[in-house]
């Protein structure tokens, strides 16, 4: 699996439609301080299955939703589209056939997430074994977020098992 | 769960001090399980000792020193089992100058050698000079997000909206 | 001792508001004396919102608005009570170059209007160049430190070797 | 009182005397990772009374004494001197008439801290309440270590009320 376009609208501060296209090799992403590039990682890890609002930095989950500007309202809707290319044929035995994969993830304020694969309503659990068994996924030791570094070092030697777990 | 947890702490391990001593230009380090009788409970304890330095608790190393230790124990367990996409977010911020070149090299040296995608934020001159393409992240209207493709050039001119 | 953190409470909170909006160039955020009924055992809240966003928790700040914010408390303690030395240990790594900028404005303000003498380690230049004066920290024996004066020029010669 | 000049001979990685004088307005403490500026830090705040280990850094508070590279052995010394000038009379009584005070402390492996001022044997208690009375000490939140600010944001509430407390 190649991960190939990530979109989102009205996730955070992205009200806009916006699209990160993620080439092979190094892509930088750069800007001031509260642009929001963290909130791409976010995006990111969102799409793949997140199930904890904490690391998403808010209350609850609906605090990925756009919550508004002085000039702007707040939305009631958020979504991320994740673009996957499959040619190397390791998705799941329902989606196999397709060459490329597109994983969609949808918030309705006060209503919950819904996801879905190539337009296919599926469960969580569904995304979340996709990506698991391509060594990826919302717990994925390859995000490191910021701050992570710092925890690792702080963090008891139990609570540093879980890197091994990952990597097994 | 056992045999395979220890199968892959003893991958981590090798991947570790190998790229402890690329991270630190020498030194040694190692990892050890800790504690339980049962590998399932056990802790991961870090050992490090940079280059002409005693062997000590990770505590008594500088700011620097940990950061780059911890990015050699991230690295270990990605290349025990690679994946498609690695994100790093501002993890050069502690290193001095001469660290952010040896972090640059040993990205540039994964991204060359296998399919993994990388994406890295920074705020560092050196690393931005050293990824293939730039994106920019700007805020022109007050708590909207923004991308743009930047090209370096185009770099000087954002940072200077910095 | 009810009176005195009251007192010192009221004394840090306009500071802290005063200093936010210098650090942000505008915005607007307080602090709040929670839970407990004696004030005594009360905790700390901070409230901060950035220009043109809406005041939120302290977690869906990003990691430099963050720093920002706590730099703001800092500052607003050290004003209400200055020291005769101010120590500050790459506070400002996570910031970008404006914000160093406006980080320095600060440090260089309170340096020229108080009798307080100010240390500031960082790996930032743009740091490097505000600062009157430049000691750098060697090792050319390997574990063993070694201060030396810098002058300016200095400076790049010591990144050089950093 | 102000703060001139830090001595350090045998502390940390600063195993031969060092001298870093302190002027008016900002200086710039630089250099490569692990080179020893945090060091200068703790030695500041260890000859002014500090009594836990753990901000140093160290299991034992004989972490603070050189302890050896490669190619030196360890020592079983440190000490640290910390010349104040006191020309605005500041100084508890038994020092006030001075114009200089050099507060000094020295800690041998295995037999714990020794404190004077001036030549003359004190008790860390008044080396403590010296800095006390000046807005200053161990404690003071003028000291930013590295670290500091980040964990100012993690802390709880309650946590943060220390603060408060030193700004009275
Ligand atoms: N639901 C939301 N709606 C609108 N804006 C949001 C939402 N959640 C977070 N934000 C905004 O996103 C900003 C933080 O963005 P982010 O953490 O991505 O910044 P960053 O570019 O990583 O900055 P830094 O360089 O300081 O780390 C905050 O200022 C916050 O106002
Ligand atoms: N008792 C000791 N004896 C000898 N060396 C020591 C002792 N305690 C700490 N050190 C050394 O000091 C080094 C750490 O120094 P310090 O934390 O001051 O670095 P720094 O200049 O602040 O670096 P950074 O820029 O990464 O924060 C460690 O590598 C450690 O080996
Ligand atoms: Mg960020
Ligand atoms: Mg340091």
């Amino acid at each position: 699996l190649d991960f190939v376009k990530l979109r989102l609208v009205g996730f955070k501060s992205f009200v806009e439609n916006t699209e990160l296209v993620i080439e092979p090799g190094m892509t930088g992403v750069v800007g001031p301080n509260g642009c929001g590039k963290s909130n791409l990682v976010e995006a990111l890890r969102w799409v793949m299955g997140e199930t904890s609002a904490k690391r998403m930095r808010g209350d609850g989950m609906d605090d990925v939703i756009f919550g508004g500007t002085s000039r702007r309202p707040a939305r009631n809707l958020a979504e991320v589209t994740l673009s996957l290319d499959n040619s190397s044929r390791t998705a799941p035995a329902g989606f196999n056939d397709n060459n490329d994969l597109e994983i969609t993830r949808r918030i309705e304020r006060g209503a919950g997430s819904e996801y879905r694969i190539n337009g296919k309503t599926v469960r969580a659990r569904d995304v979340q074994l996709l990506f698991a068994d391509n060594a990826s996924g919302a717990n994925s030791p390859a995000l490191v977020s910021q701050g992570q570094v710092g925890a690792l070092i702080r963090a008891k030697p139990q609570d540093r098992r879980q890197l091994l777990e990952e990597a097994a | 769960a056992r045999e395979r947890l220890l199968a892959s702490f003893q991958t981590v391990n090798t991947h570790f001090q190998q790229l402890f001593v690329k991270m630190f230009g020498g030194g040694r380090a190692h990892l050890e399980l800790t504690e339980a009788e049962d590998p399932l409970e056990a802790g991961l304890e870090i050992f490090a000792s940079p280059p002409g330095k005693r062997l000590q608790i990770l505590t008594l190393l500088s700011g620097g020193e940990q950061a780059l230790t911890a990015l050699s124990l991230l690295f270990g367990v990605f290349l025990t089992n690679p994946a498609p996409i690695c994100v790093l977010d501002e993890v050069d911020a502690p290193l001095d100058e001469a660290n952010v070149g040896r972090f640059c090299d040993l990205v540039q040296d994964m991204a060359a050698s296998r399919r993994t995608r990388f994406l890295v934020i920074t705020h560092h001159r050196l690393t931005m000079a050293r990824t293939d393409r730039l994106f920019g992240v700007t805020m022109s209207e007050q708590g909207v997000s923004q991308l743009v493709s930047v090209d370096l050039r185009g770099a000087e001119a954002l940072r200077a909206i910095g």
